[in-house]
């Protein structure tokens, strides 16, 4: 599960 | 947060209410794809549903809930109030050939199999197609009014200047997400041929016409 970028952005 | 994803931002929500104001005033939607508005709507409705279990910023929120809001706004002057003046003619792009294909690919190429990552997965492969039935529409018109192609204009440079973020986060922050950039290089290569005529036409003032 870590290697999921953080969702950030629109 | 950087520049590029700043005016990215901005470009998009530009596009978003240049095509709000052009049915608005003109009490008219002749040359919008209605069936793009509505993927459109889709993919923000998929995309955001973390709007109140992941807090990121108060930018990020309020921009969630604008862009939901204008876009379904959108959607209803096109398909309630002005439904009249809705092109059905040659808005005949059959969306549930793009649905489908992104939902089936959503399901088997995604970073985790979990009801929100694979949502949030449609809606990115969505939204790199959802201008497609726009795009059609004009083919077949063979013409866009200006203040349409300016909406265009808006929409493809969001997700250029999208890729240009991620060429920015993947050197100073070493953020990479490939699902994200391989569709936003799709989304925007949809956009090529437009940005041609747009540049060759639209800037010199001229009507954007596609060649018959």
């Amino acid at each position: 599960y870590l290697d999921i970028p953080e969702k950030d952005e629109l | 947060m950087n520049i590029f994803r700043l005016v990215g931002d901005l470009s998009h929500l530009l596009a978003i209410f240049v095509l709000l104001l052009k049915i608005w005033k003109s009490r008219s939607c002749a040359g919008v794809s209605g069936k793009s508005q509505i993927l459109f709507a889709l993919v923000f409705i998929t995309r955001y549903l973390d709007l109140f279990t992941n807090f990121i910023s108060v930018y990020n929120s309020l921009m969630k809930v604008i862009f939901i809001a204008s876009t379904v706004a959108t959607v209803y002057l096109m398909y309630i109030k002005f439904k009249a003046t809705y092109d059905s003619n040659h808005d005949t792009f059959r969306i549930e050939f793009l649905v489908v294909p992104v939902g089936g690919l959503a399901f088997l190429v995604n970073h985790d199999f979990t009801p929100l990552e694979i949502l949030w997965t449609f809606s990115i492969y969505l939204e790199s197609v959802a201008i497609l039935p726009q795009l059609f529409m004009i083919s077949k018109t063979g013409e866009a009014e200006t203040i349409t192609s300016h909406y265009l204009f808006a929409l493809g440079s969001y997700r250029a200047l999208y890729l240009l973020n991620w060429i920015y986060r993947y050197y100073f922050e070493g953020y990479f997400d490939l699902i994200a950039v391989v569709a936003g290089c799709v989304q925007t290569i949809l956009y090529c041929d437009f940005f041609y005529l747009y540049i060759t036409k639209v800037m010199w003032g001229k009507k954007l016409s596609l060649p018959a």
